[in-house]
């Protein structure tokens, strides 16, 4: 292994790093994923902790950018350099930068996720067969709306799963058109467009209007990107592929690798290449994130290049399933940071008191169609006959190791009251804090031994007081727990929610069955009886709740009063007269749990 | 039998380092990596061998000092773009 000259290292074990942008190649949570593993790749080895923020003030700043970048090392277009990273240290030191020419998949093609059908949300499956045909793209064919699909296992014709791509006939992202999808024809300055467009702007994002005239309504929206069939590098990066186009007078209706020494296959982006010239590489297995990345956080971290062809440090790019890292890698970081300390055995403890727990032989409460499916992230729920979960089970309240102390937690996945106490989530633990037992703070806990089906990573959760029901969000799914029957996880689209919500990032009950869910900057109300939204009542958190920051990253309810936190602060929100005014600002663990 | 037809390599707009020959893929190759520095580079045989034979040795492959055929390939591969060599 090799490190830098004078062994550049970090000087503090809890790294914080900030995703500063998104490649469009990939869904953002698989993204956010990708980066989360590839962390956990170093941390499962070395003492070090890895913590995500959101801003500048990080550590390691992740950034995908193309050609010149900003740092005088320019990208050299697709294929070549992928990524590189600067070594430990203050500024620019320990960033890690990605060459958005790439096509960036998990290294066996696209990732394309699917919205409504029957599956889920579950990605496409490329090669799928339908009516005997192999398809390794979205199609239309066999539908009369025109609306792009897949199957999402390979074989649409015994297994009948399937969902609809990313398309502008379904949706738009951002703008101000609401998520609306485009209304084709429009009109943009006295022109008819009968597709996406990139002009009118110099960033080069297609975009279309929400109604048939821009011009007079002034309503647009950014469109999903098709990563099954657009073409990436070139000089028409997102186009889709135009068959049949012509190429030297010849004409072509698939990619091909004419003209190219590379090997690599292109298409034209329009009807005529030796008209037009504009062309792309088409859709290949791409680079795998996590793979690139767990490389370049280890430059991040101080390692440099290695000679041993196997290890995660050797410079050249090659994909496996294995597990990435090699002897030589691990030699190399624990000479930097040393091994991760073992946990320490501790004496038995008392037993936590139990919450109350339904009979877990009751029939499942769930309606046939709506029974708990296999989500993209994970196997289908434990539900009701799983074994009674008597509350967290031997979980010790004295931490184990330093790591699991709250008070180390600069940043909670998710907050939220429930049965009186008030609980702290993060990476798969959470602790219980009520003020009332003199400020006392039990945990942690493991979240799947108190609700199974819950994933490691939550954005929100909150109890309905009425119903004594508990609602849990990741991404974009949702579990329902009563006691220790859980129905879901279901997607946020059976709650009303369209697919530009990409996170519930926090709830505050209003009573009456009423609850305000929140997603960033907006809001809707939420009813916890038919547990669907009301389209009509999105409302703007900088409008409803003036003074509190807008990237709030979690919102929740505590003692009739509201608080939305953003990195270590939370801003506290009194309800009197109908007036929301901000009456309390603070750091979460010194000023809600009293740390030292 | 029909005569397989000679490729025809085609500019193609926008792309960065067409159709370079092997050796300044070599050279530039070299200097970007941290093998070879720019007072280095010359024409002469010696100083492109010198350095690929540093890189060979670097990067575990045959070391022959010669452009040959692994070697190329070693230098289109993906790869990333910290220099192998120097700070």
């Amino acid at each position: 292994f090799q490190t830098f000259e004078g062994d550049l290292k970090w000087h503090h074990r809890d790294i914080t790093y900030w995703i500063q942008n998104y490649s469009e190649d990939l869904p953002r949570d698989v993204i956010d994923d990708a980066f989360a593993r590839a962390f956990a790749v170093w941390s499962a080895v070395t003492p070090l902790t890895f913590t995500r923020v959101y801003g500048p003030e990080a550590d390691i700043l992740i950034q995908f950018g193309v050609r010149e970048h900003g740092d005088g090392y320019p990208f050299d277009g697709k294929n070549g350099l992928l990524a590189h990273a600067f070594p430990p240290g203050p500024g620019i030191q320990g960033d890690a930068h990605f060459d958005d020419e790439e096509l960036w998949t998990l290294g066996k093609g696209v990732v394309v996720p699917t919205h409504f059908g029957n599956a889920d949300g579950a990605p496409c499956h490329f090669p799928f067969t339908f009516e005997g045909r192999s398809y390794s793209a979205c199609t239309t064919d066999g539908r009369s709306d025109d609306t792009p699909w897949c199957s999402t296992t390979a074989d649409y014709d015994t297994d009948r799963r399937f969902g609809f791509c990313p398309s502008e006939k379904l949706y738009t992202q951002d703008g101000n058109g609401d998520g609306k999808p485009c209304v084709f024809p429009f009109t943009f300055e006295g022109r008819s467009y009968s597709t996406c467009t990139t002009d009118g702007r110099s960033d080069g994002y297609r975009w279309c209007s929400t109604t048939a005239n821009y011009d007079q309504d002034k309503l647009f929206g950014f469109c999903p990107t098709r990563v099954d069939s657009a073409v990436t590098g070139g000089n028409s990066a997102g186009e889709p592929c135009v068959f049949p186009f012509i190429f030297l007078g010849k004409q072509y209706s698939t990619c091909t690798r004419e003209g190219r020494g590379d090997g690599h296959l292109w298409c034209a982006t329009t009807s005529n290449f030796d008209r037009d010239k504009k062309w792309g590489f088409c859709p290949d297995q791409g680079y795998s994130l996590f793979l690139v990345a767990a490389h370049e956080f280890g430059h991040a971290l101080g390692l440099d290049h290695s000679s041993v062809p196997e290890a995660l440090m050797y410079p050249m790019y090659s994909f496996t399933e294995g597990p990435p890292l090699h002897e030589d890698d691990v030699k190399g970081i624990q000479h930097l940071y040393g091994p991760r300390p073992e946990p320490q055995p501790q004496p038995p403890t008392a037993q936590p008191t139990a919450p109350p727990t339904v009979c877990a032989t009751g029939p499942p409460t769930t309606r046939p169609s709506e029974r708990p499916t296999a989500g993209p992230t994970g196997p289908p729920a434990a539900g009701p006959t799983g074994p009674p979960t008597a509350g967290p089970s031997e979980a010790p309240t004295v931490p184990v190791d330093p790591a699991e102390d709250i008070c180390k937690v600069n940043i909670f996945d998710a907050i939220a009251e429930i049965r009186n106490y008030l609980h702290f989530f993060k990476e798969g633990k959470y602790w219980r804090f009520s003020k009332g037992k003199g400020r006392r703070v039990q945990g942690p806990f493991l979240i799947t031994d108190t609700w199974p089906a819950l994933p490691r990573k939550l954005d929100s959760a909150f109890e309905d007081q009425l119903t004594k029901k508990t609602f849990f969000f990741s991404g974009r799914q949702v579990w329902v727990y009563t006691g220790t029957s859980v129905v879901g996880p279901r997607r946020l689209d059976k709650l009303g929610l369209g697919p530009e919500v990409t996170q519930v990032t926090g709830a505050l009950p209003q009573g009456g069955g009423k609850v305000l869910l929140f997603s960033r900057q907006r809001f809707w109300s939420f009813d916890v009886k038919t547990q669907t939204v009301d389209p009509r009542s999105a409302g703007s958190v900088e409008q409803t709740y003036p003074g509190v920051p807008l990237n709030t990253h979690d919102i929740f309810q505590y003692q009739e009063k509201a608080y939305f936190c953003q990195d270590r602060f939370y801003w506290r929100v009194n309800s009197r007269n109908e007036v929301n005014q901000v009456d309390e600002v603070g750091y979460v663990t010194f000023d809600i749990l009293q740390c030292p | 039998a029909p005569r397989p037809h000679k490729p025809t390599v085609v500019v193609f707009p926008g792309e960065l380092r067409t159709n370079l020959t092997d050796k300044e893929l070599a050279e530039e190759y070299l200097f970007r990596y941290g093998y070879t520095h720019v007072a280095e580079l010359s024409n002469d045989k010696q100083s492109l061998s010198r350095g690929l034979r540093l890189l060979q040795r670097r990067l575990a492959l045959p070391e022959t000092g010669e452009l040959d055929k692994t070697t190329l390939e070693a230098m289109r591969a993906p790869r990333c773009g910290v220099p192998d060599l120097g700070k």
